[in-house]
């Protein structure tokens, strides 16, 4: 199970 | 039959706003390896051009691939090819499925 972050970037693009 | 083919579809988006206002998640060697759009900002161009909706993920902006693009990168490419002075547009190519083509 390759261990991807479960956390997932989330930015902005104004 | 009955599979549905994941299609991409180019949007044209005209900055028709000061803003883009767009928010996205994602990029490369994450668990959603393409940038998704999570929130469309009223009142922003892509909010104003009514066709890219939330849910949808973004293969190309421009032509320019955002295959392997890390998150900064690819929200540093999609904020620039809208502050460029050279077009008063923005094409992005965007699928519904989370799939890359």
């Amino acid at each position: 199970l390759r261990l991807e972050p479960q956390w997932v970037p989330i930015s902005w693009v104004y | 039959p009955g599979l549905l083919e994941p299609t991409a579809t180019l949007i044209r988006v005209m900055k028709t706003a000061p803003t883009l206002g767009i928010a996205i998640e994602g990029g490369a060697k994450t668990r959603q390896p393409l940038p998704r759009i999570v929130t469309i900002q009223r009142g922003g161009s892509a909010h104003n051009c009514s066709k890219l909706k939330v849910g949808q993920v973004i293969l190309e902006v421009n032509g320019i691939s955002l295959q392997g693009k890390e998150h900064r990168e690819a929200a540093r490419i999609i904020a620039e090819a809208f502050k460029t002075k050279e077009k008063d547009h923005m094409d992005f190519l965007v699928t519904e499925f989370n799939v890359s083509l």
